[in-house]
């Protein structure tokens, strides 16, 4: 079956859906097949700038490639709650029977708990998690002594994908391969950059997790919106030095996360 | 009564709970009494904020000024949906009840839609909405042909804003003065920083709300967490030159985005 990789933060706007977007290019780009699924029907930012890209291709009659997309709501109009966990794991299911001959299906999630997000994070064969540099980031991992500088518990999102590991393991599934991956990175901030490091590295051996460098804050993730587009479909040589300088950097972050997620699939 | 500022956005990470305790510790050093209520208890950012704040002035014999902190969960164990609202409703006016006698009461609300964050809505003389200069976050208040350059019609956020305005219309309540402040401002970014204020600009118009220039990107917005401080609890030199002139640029950034708050209610 497919390779499943889900984006998943508890934390709303550490980057989920832009990384979707560039893993789903990212992907297509080297030759394969991909579905996407989001999750997060509410916002829709996926489903959304997946539509701006067939909408672009349509209006310049240019060939794109697009993912399989498939976009699941929570249930709303269930009588019972019950009633809507089957729906979404109905639903759910059925999406991933009509992706199964994709080589890949990434997975975007909301910025909130519920059950049909819980579902997509037991799918998954790679949990790529995005985070902010930011101590309120990582509050969500991990309670943390700062004058200690120790790590009391774990938090929220790290407990939720816990239990999910958990489920999955019982249902015979493989271990998830969990990559946190650091987001909008400044150029500048070199002490607050460090500490953060040093956190994550502490957090990465006590919650089983491993870092990838991830991408740093550009205005090329996120300026395509509007077109769909990702700076992969750019031509290599942008648009002027500046340009270029940081279209070059970014094209080696999206490079070194696809490779992030290989090694881990060769190591599972 | 107290004047109440909701923090609301519902895109994840626009950065309500960042200016929430700005606004609190600008509001508290300005003399005033100050209430501040958390109905995002399962992420808990601002409660977590100021309960290291608390601890660190203990911990350091310090005299700091706090606000009176509530936090408020959802109703989880409730049997039915009309019982959790009925709940969630006691639960915010007894916590309105106790903050009564405060000058200003600041509600952050999650970065999702919920029937308690709806509630808080209904509350707000002033609803202040932080957004990333980013078309992902435009695209919750508004759906916009970009090739048009057409606003097509409200988004989920602006949508739930509007049925609030109207649940607090009709219950007598005065107009919300609603405030979209931009967040997260890059030094760079001149086309796409033009591009998203213009749009902006024509929203505001749209969907009645003023747009205020907030808040630049600047890590002394985040890495003082911790200690539960921000930038104004510290000295006015700052630490170098360098430090100076960001800490001084934000220092000026809160300063106006209170006046700006100020202006409304007069204004009204
Ligand atoms: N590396 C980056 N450089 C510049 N901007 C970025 C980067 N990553 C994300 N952004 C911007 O940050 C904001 C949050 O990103 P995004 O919407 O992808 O996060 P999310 O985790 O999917 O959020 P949500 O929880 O609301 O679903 C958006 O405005 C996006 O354009
Ligand atoms: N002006 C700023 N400069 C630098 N970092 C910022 C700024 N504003 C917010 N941040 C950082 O951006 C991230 C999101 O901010 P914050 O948690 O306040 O947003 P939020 O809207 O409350 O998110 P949520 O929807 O998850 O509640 C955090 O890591 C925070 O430290
Ligand atoms: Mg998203
Ligand atoms: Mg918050």
């Amino acid at each position: 079956g497919p390779h499943v990789i889900v984006l998943g933060n508890e934390k709303g706007g550490s980057g989920k859906s832009t990384t979707a977007m560039h893993l789903i290019v990212a992907l297509l780009k080297a030759g394969h097949q991909v579905g996407a699924i989001d999750l997060d029907a509410r916002q829709g930012t996926l489903s959304r700038q997946v539509e701006n890209r067939r909408t672009f291709a349509q209006r310049n009659d240019l060939r794109l490639d697009l993912p399989e997309m498939r976009t699941i709501d929570r249930a709303r109009d269930a009588d019972t709650r019950a009633d809507a966990e089957r729906q979404e794991r109905d639903a759910l299911s059925a999406a991933m029977d009509d992706l199964g001959s994709c080589a890949f299906v990434v997975i975007d999630t909301p910025g909130s708990d519920s059950h049909l997000s819980r579902l997509g994070h037991t799918l998954a064969d790679t949990l790529v998690t995005p985070l902010n540099d930011s101590f309120l980031d990582l509050d969500l991992l991990a309670r943390i002594d700062h004058d200690a500088k120790k790590i009391l518990s774990p938090s929220v999102y790290s407990q939720m994908v816990w239990e999910q590991r958990q489920a999955r393991a019982q249902a015979g599934g493989r271990p998830i391969d969990w990559i946190v991956m650091r987001n909008r990175l400044s150029h500048l901030d070199a002490r607050n950059k460090r500490d953060v490091g040093r956190l994550l590295d502490q957090l990465a051996k006590r919650i089983s997790f491993r870092v990838a460098p991830g991408f740093g804050e550009r205005v090329i993730f996120r300026e395509l919106f509007p077109k769909g587009l990702t700076l992969l479909d750019l031509r290599e040589s942008g648009t002027g030095v500046n340009m270029t300088m940081s279209h070059m950097a970014a094209r080696q972050e999206v490079r070194a996360l696809l490779s992030e997620i290989g090694h881990g699939s060769e190591a599972a």
